[in-house]
């Protein structure tokens, strides 16, 4: 465990919590893309597939199942829970998340470490969560409006990737350690789509402006 | 053959 690894599983975490507070203390999800949210608890529920067969550390098992249990929790909140389920933004939700999951699929299904059902699984998770920031950003787009927390919760979930890549590369010339090109491609790819929302964030930051994204 | 590496990575 170095410095960056920790810095991004502490923003991805915060992320998360971030999202929790504002459904709970808002009572509200607007603003919020379920697509989304249903792609990652589809991330992590099929890339944690090990948590029963491979012990890393405690920290490791306590982290995968926070970030599946929060992950189902606010799928379950915006779908069913009769106070805030009302307030989603369902008319302006309206990416067609189903293509991510079948390019996913197929990608994983073509590349791969090894061709066994947990690998081509991770795969499809890492390929997965590269891309399920979709359906939120243009969510955000449209709306126009970002709220405080909203802004804060795609930030911090941003920013964890991109110290991720800077734990990629420490590992690299610390450990000799080389993390699969999977997830250093989509790493890049992941955080890069970022990259519009990190500049109107920071404009808006130094500017102590409410964000606001371009239509 | 190499056994399958576990994901230390979250």
């Amino acid at each position: 465990m170095n410095i960056f690894r920790l810095a991004g599983d502490m923003t991805h975490l915060f992320s998360v919590l971030v999202l929790l507070l504002k459904i709970y203390a808002t009572k509200s999800c607007s603003g919020i893309s379920l697509k989304t949210q249903e792609l990652y608890a589809l991330v992590f529920l099929t890339r944690y597939l090990d948590l029963f067969t491979d012990f890393i550390s405690v920290y490791n098992s306590v982290m995968k199942v926070v970030f599946i249990s929060s992950s189902v929790a606010i799928v379950w909140c915006m779908r069913y829970h009769p106070l805030t389920r009302r307030t989603y933004d369902k008319d302006l939700d309206t990416f067609r998340h189903y293509i991510l999951v079948g390019v996913s699929i197929i990608l994983a299904l073509l590349f791969h470490d090894r061709f066994t059902f947990r690998e081509v699984f991770w795969a499809f998770s890492i390929y997965l969560e590269a891309v399920a920031i979709l359906p939120q950003l243009v969510l955000l787009q449209r709306s126009g409006n970002v709220d405080n927390l909203t802004g804060q919760y795609v930030f911090f979930l941003g920013a964890y990737r991109a110290f991720y890549i800077l734990n990629w590369i420490y590992r690299y010339f610390t450990e000799n350690h080389y993390s699969r090109w999977i997830s250093w491609l989509a790493g890049f790819v992941q955080t890069a789509l970022y990259a519009d929302f990190f500049y109107y964030y920071f404009v808006s930051w130094k500017n102590n402006a409410k964000l606001q994204l371009p239509a | 053959e190499e056994n399958e590496k576990p994901h230390d990575e979250l």
